[in-house]
């Protein structure tokens, strides 16, 4: 465990409790892609299905239900408990563009030809691209509120700092994970031009536009 | 080939 991990999982969870906080306090899941949070509950529940199978640390498995409560959570709020403020026209990207590439090449880009690694990588490769929906609908929409934004910045930071921390680990450990380094440079690159508006004009406007 | 590790990772 070194800072930039510890940043990173901080991050990640700040940018998930932003993002329910604002739904919560707000009553509205206006602006935020229930697809995309759809995908991040999937995501975590298909890479954590080793809390039944492996005990790691009791700081990982405490983590790891935490991200599936969080994200199942705001699933639910989405669409369920505050459905009729979803902006469900403007959030049309096509699913199944994302699902059926990042399936298939996790059958063939995989660790072990097994349930559980083939579920994992499915997940480090959908993660990647998790996203883009959300990015799609405020491209469609020309508009993020501040809120929204905060929640992108520190979702995208947390797979820049685990970045870091793969360098770090590579350097001390001599530890290296192809996979979860490539897909984690793919995603970083998502956030890039998101990261550019974020300083550029969200910090003086208060909202990207 | 089996390269799987434990993943200590989230």
């Amino acid at each position: 465990m070194n800072l930039f991990r510890i940043l990173g999982d901080v991050s990640h969870l700040l940018a998930m409790i932003l993002l329910l906080g604002k739904i919560w306090r707000s009553k509205s899941c206006r602006g935020i892609s229930g697809k995309s949070q759809a995908l991040f509950a999937l995501v975590f529940t298909t890479r954590y299905l080793d809390l039944f199978t492996n005990f790691i640390s009791l700081y990982n498995t405490v983590m790891k239900v935490i991200f599936l409560l969080c994200s199942y959570v705001t699933v639910y709020m989405i669409y369920w408990k505050f459905w009729k403020s979803f902006d469900s026209e403007n959030d049309t990207f096509r699913l199944e563009f994302l699902l059926v590439p990042v399936t298939g090449l996790s059958f063939l880009e995989n660790y072990s030809f097994t349930p559980l690694e083939i579920l994992w990588t499915f997940s480090i490769y959908l993660e990647s691209v998790a996203i883009l929906p959300q990015l799609f609908m405020i491209s469609k929409t020309g508009e993020a509120e501040t809120i929204t934004t905060h929640y992108l910045f520190f979702l995208g930071l947390y797979r820049a700092l685990y970045l870091a921390n793969w360098i770090w680990r590579y350097h001390t450990e001599n530890f290296y994970d192809q996979i979860a380094v490539v897909s984690g440079v793919v995603q970083t690159i998502f956030y890039c031009d998101f990261f550019y508006l974020y300083v550029t004009k969200g910090r003086c406007q208060g909202r990207v536009e | 080939e089996d390269g799987a590790q434990p993943k200590d990772e989230l």
